[in-house]
């Protein structure tokens, strides 16, 4: 069964975006199929993955304003297994327009459902996780997200300000579990960027290793600047530059993501 | 007269925060009086000034939705000339809250139109300049800022997704002068978190200059460990310590901004 991911933190700038690109080209490397869903307006998922902003005709803003298929808007990448659905500037204005429609919660739940159906009668590819992309808030675009969601990963930059906004995820995944959807879980908390030469990294991680234990994944991303360049070349960290710390932490990280699953 | 300056980016993490708080405190050190105005849900510039979040009784969630007072929120800060107009949590919700409002968009124009009168009538103090820190998307609250303010600083992180979001910034910027603000300029745009140490940075620099040419501040704010730290400390980088390269960047900056308004 598939399992779809929403990799969600308001807070600006901690690493959502290169998380779902590089952990899903991590997955794919090993045989397991990955799709990206961006629902950012930013759209940095689809252009780190080399998706040109001409080539995007169906987008998720189509999935979440017009019923329309993840199946029809998917494009494969340079990444075999990984495929990645684009998002457009246009969503910027679905909170506005979803406001007052009915079940706007649900609506990338309903494109979901459709998804999963597709890939048990083999119409659509045999898809193992789904990572969703999430903007930097907390409006409609991420609650659909985590309404559709199996689990939510975290990521978590190593730095006080990103500390400080945990606790507002922590409600709003709450908040999600007691009325849209129930069976949400945690999938991991990822400490991303985290610099050796500095203490704020280590007392950010002990911080956060303290409040949610085992949660914390035991991989941790280092900042590493090979994969701040990677997405200029509209690539992954991991076809960019495969030995660099980047990629050799996001390959360890699939690698626990699948023990954690009980795959190896 | 006071000028209200709009700090904001869509995308996260690019030091929007970490400017209002530090250009705020440089020009207050030489005179200036300054007030931050934090509109950002995650409340980051009112804890990196030192207000916990207990004590944030008036806030701009009721500035926004009640007609409240900037004076009645406002907090002296442990720098003296710079004051704070705290935010809360609840400020996510003003998008929903304030859609189908007559004038939702005007909200913070009207209480800065108040308080310029309470600026020269001596009811307030003499603020020479108002930095609004939003928050990483272009919603109704970014919407307000830019519709109250008389121009917008863009810091811009040297990396490639925050060039890549320039042009949606700029959209936005254009749609608000052509509607909401028509006499809306832009202040400037600031480069920050720049790393000698790697090409992508001198790369994003010079892409931003030949695009931006003057609009572009000669000060560029390298990135350096002691800017990320201070928060930590509820205090601004130049309090925590005035001879790091953050602080004298930030001193610089003010400076350069003083300058180009003709001040000296
Ligand atoms: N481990 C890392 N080392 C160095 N740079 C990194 C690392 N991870 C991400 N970056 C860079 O930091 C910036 C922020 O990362 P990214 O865009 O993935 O964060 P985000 O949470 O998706 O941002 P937003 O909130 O705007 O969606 C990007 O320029 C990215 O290239
Ligand atoms: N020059 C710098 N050098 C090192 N770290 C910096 C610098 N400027 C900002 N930071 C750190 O980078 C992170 C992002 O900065 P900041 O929070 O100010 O950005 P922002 O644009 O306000 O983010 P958001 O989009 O979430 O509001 C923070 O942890 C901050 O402490
Ligand atoms: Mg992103
Ligand atoms: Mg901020």
């Amino acid at each position: 069964r598939v399992k779809i991911v929403a990799v969600a933190n308001q807070k600006g700038g901690v690493g959502k975006t290169t998380t779902a690109i590089n952990l899903g080209t991590a997955l794919a490397a090993v045989g397991t199929n990955c799709l990206v869903v961006d629902i950012d307006p930013q759209g940095n998922a689809s252009t780190g993955l080399g998706v040109e902003r001409s080539t995007r005709k169906v987008t998720t803003y189509d999935v979440l304003m017009n019923e329309g298929d993840f199946l029809e808007a998917m494009i494969e990448t340079k990444v075999p297994g990984l495929d990645v659905v684009p998002s457009v500037g246009e969503l910027a204005g679905a909170e506005a327009e979803l406001l007052h429609q009915e079940g706007r919660n649900y609506r990338l739940r309903g494109a979901f459902d459709r998804l999963r159906a597709q890939i048990e009668s083999g119409a659509a590819k045999p898809y193992k996780y789904v990572f969703i992309d999430c903007p930097p808030s907390l409006n409609v675009l991420t609650v659909n997200a985590m309404t559709a969601a199996d689990t939510v990963l975290v990521p978590l930059q190593c730095e006080f300000f990103a500390l400080e906004g945990l606790s507002q995820l922590m409600e709003t995944f709450q908040l999600v579990r007691s009325s849209t959807n129930p069976k949400l879980k945690i999938e991991g908390v990822l400490l991303t960027m985290y610099d050796k030469r500095n203490n704020l990294s280590e007392q950010v991680a002990d911080d956060v290793r303290s409040h949610f234990g085992e949660q914390v994944y035991d991989t941790v991303i280092p900042r590493n600047v090979t994969v701040s360049e990677a997405p200029s070349f509209g690539m992954p960290v991991l076809l960019y530059d495969i030995k660099s710390a980047g990629s050799q932490a996001y390959i360890k990280l699939a690698g626990e993501i699948l023990k954690r699953a009980g795959v190896q």
